[in-house]
């Protein structure tokens, strides 16, 4: 019981360290329990230092960083213990455009494996997907869902 | 095991039968504020079960029926469907795909339904258990959520790994 | 004293009200005293309702509604009460291409009497802006402020 | 009145004397995630005397003073001066400008100046008071803060009104 979660843990840290340094360009993530010697009812902290910076609280860190080390957290458990499908509202939007691009290539490295269900309004997101759809509200307050092609989209 | 498609009629800002096919990698859904995008998400976690109406934005269940607009009355009730692809080679075709229906009325009574034919909630999460859908706090992220998982109390990270343990 | 709050509070509303109607481009929006018969210690609703759609729970709204709402609210109280310098870290990063459009044509209207310090990474708004820096990390961990002129911006 | 310039050293990832000037109408700050621009809005609010640490995203004080790099070693101090232009041509020109200061040491002494001058945060406060310069809760909205403006309960969006009244 006790044995099992310990294993879970350590296997998702790794995979944290590991992803979280390859959205990053470098730096340093760990998963660390709040209380060692009693690891059935223990906290878990999450710790997380951007390249070149020293760690700090994560509280500190800024709104795209914070987005960027969920996401790292969120491929780790994914890698560890895959779901049929996982749906994403807008998970991008605090991401610069270099962070974007590295979130991206991870989303399509993992979307072999598990199906995305993402909403975004980044272009360089919708230019990723398989199935493009464009929700629209052309009679006022009613939600249609047309077709998008991806090659003819606008903007 | 993929979620194939999903069907809404009369859920939230979506009163006519809509479908949505979905691909087996990235499907993506655009469109301006208030359109309903979020909508969708809110469906799907429906028709999973969910049973608390404020993290489907709503102060009750009755909020997510169609409640009409400045030119059309509102809807008594409202269905969602997901359609599920076992893609397992082994089963016959017609074992293949697996349909879950929510339904709710206006009086506040809810039915469940699995391959059309009615069933209480817990058939529908016993035949999940085992394949990872479900309520995983990690499976489906809300707008404006995702900064929560780090944010979140050393318990509530604690319960994550729980569920991925 | 109850009568000071009520005039305020009813001034607010008429801004609220029109100022809601412009940014949505119709609609209306109102503030509602949740206890009228205590004003001295009662609570102020929120109440919505974007063009073309019903009176609902404002919590219903979407992200970019309840922030174009938010919005509308702060340029009401500013406009009742203004306040020489108003600092807004991002608040444009939900709002849709058009709406976004709509807030900025406000901002710039009240930017003859406020000034304002935003920040932002909508290309719209830096557009606007007359004076724009750029912050940088050239040195990792290590922020510099650099002047960017208007015209020769990148991307 | 309008803010005319701020000048950082040593706070958060500002460790070298940094200066910006503001314009009168409207003034935009653009970088990549994590270059600091979200620590310019919590260097200003900090110098008018903000309290709580946690509203600056520290858990201590001391969180605030720039705490080093890989290559760079940490400070002991933080200063923030914020400089206002009166704009009141009734006034002699050098009485046209007021700068406050506040500057705080890793051992948790703080200090702040009005004109370089040794005061205490209330000669601060006082000056403000009609201006409507300080702690408004609608003159400086913090990232990710917009929408709570309106998710807040009904007491919440009464101390917004009240204090515009
Ligand atoms: N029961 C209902 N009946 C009719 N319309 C509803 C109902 N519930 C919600 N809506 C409408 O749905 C809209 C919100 O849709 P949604 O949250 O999906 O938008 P969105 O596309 O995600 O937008 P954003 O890009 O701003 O996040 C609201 O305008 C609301 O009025
Ligand atoms: N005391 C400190 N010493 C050194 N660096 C610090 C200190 N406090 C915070 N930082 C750094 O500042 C960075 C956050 O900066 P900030 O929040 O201003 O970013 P931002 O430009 O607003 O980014 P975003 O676009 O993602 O919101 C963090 O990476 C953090 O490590
Ligand atoms: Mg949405
Ligand atoms: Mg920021």
């Amino acid at each position: 019981m006790e044995k099992k979660f310990l294993q879970a843990l350590q296997a998702i840290e790794k995979n944290f360290l590991e992803i979280f340094a390859q959205l990053f360009g470098g730096g340093q993530a760990f998963l660390k329990l709040t209380d060692p010697d009693n690891v059935l009812e223990s906290g878990i902290e999450i710790i997380a230092q951007p390249p070149g910076k020293k760690l700090q609280n994560i509280s500190l860190l800024s709104g795209g960083e914070k987005a960027l080390t969920a996401i790292a957290l969120l491929f780790a458990v994914l890698q560890y213990k895959p779901v049929p499908f996982c749906v994403l509202d807008e998970i991008d939007s605090s991401l610069d455009d270099s962070n974007l691009s590295r979130y991206i290539r991870f989303l399509k490295r993992y979307a072999a494996g598990t199906q995305f269900i993402v909403i975004t309004h980044r272009r360089k997101t919708m230019e990723e997907a398989d199935v493009l759809y464009g929700i629209t509200m052309e009679e006022q307050g009613i939600s249609k869902v047309v077709s998008l092609n991806l090659n003819q989209k606008a903007g | 095991m993929y979620l194939k498609s999903l069907d809404i009629t009369g859920f939230k800002s979506f009163p006519e039968k809509t479908q949505l096919k979905f691909s087996s990698g990235i499907t993506a859904a655009v469109g301006p504020n208030g359109c309903g995008k979020s909508n969708l998400v809110d469906a799907i976690r429906w028709a999973l079960g969910e049973q608390s109406a404020k993290l489907l934005r709503g102060s009750k269940m009755d909020d997510l029926i169609f409640n009409g607009t400045a030119r059309r009355k509102a809807l008594n009730f409202a269905e969602v469907s997901l359609t599920f692809d076992r893609a397992d080679k082994y089963l016959p075709l017609d074992y293949q795909e697996i349909v879950i229906t929510r339904r709710m009325y206006r009086s506040g009574e809810g039915e469940y339904y699995l391959n059309k034919t009615p069933c209480r909630l817990r058939d529908i999460t016993e035949l999940f258990l085992d394949t990872g859908i479900g309520k995983e706090t990690y499976s489906l992220i809300g707008q404006g959520r995702v900064e929560q998982l780090i944010n979140a109390r050393p318990e509530e990270h604690r319960e994550l790994f729980e569920e991925a343990a």
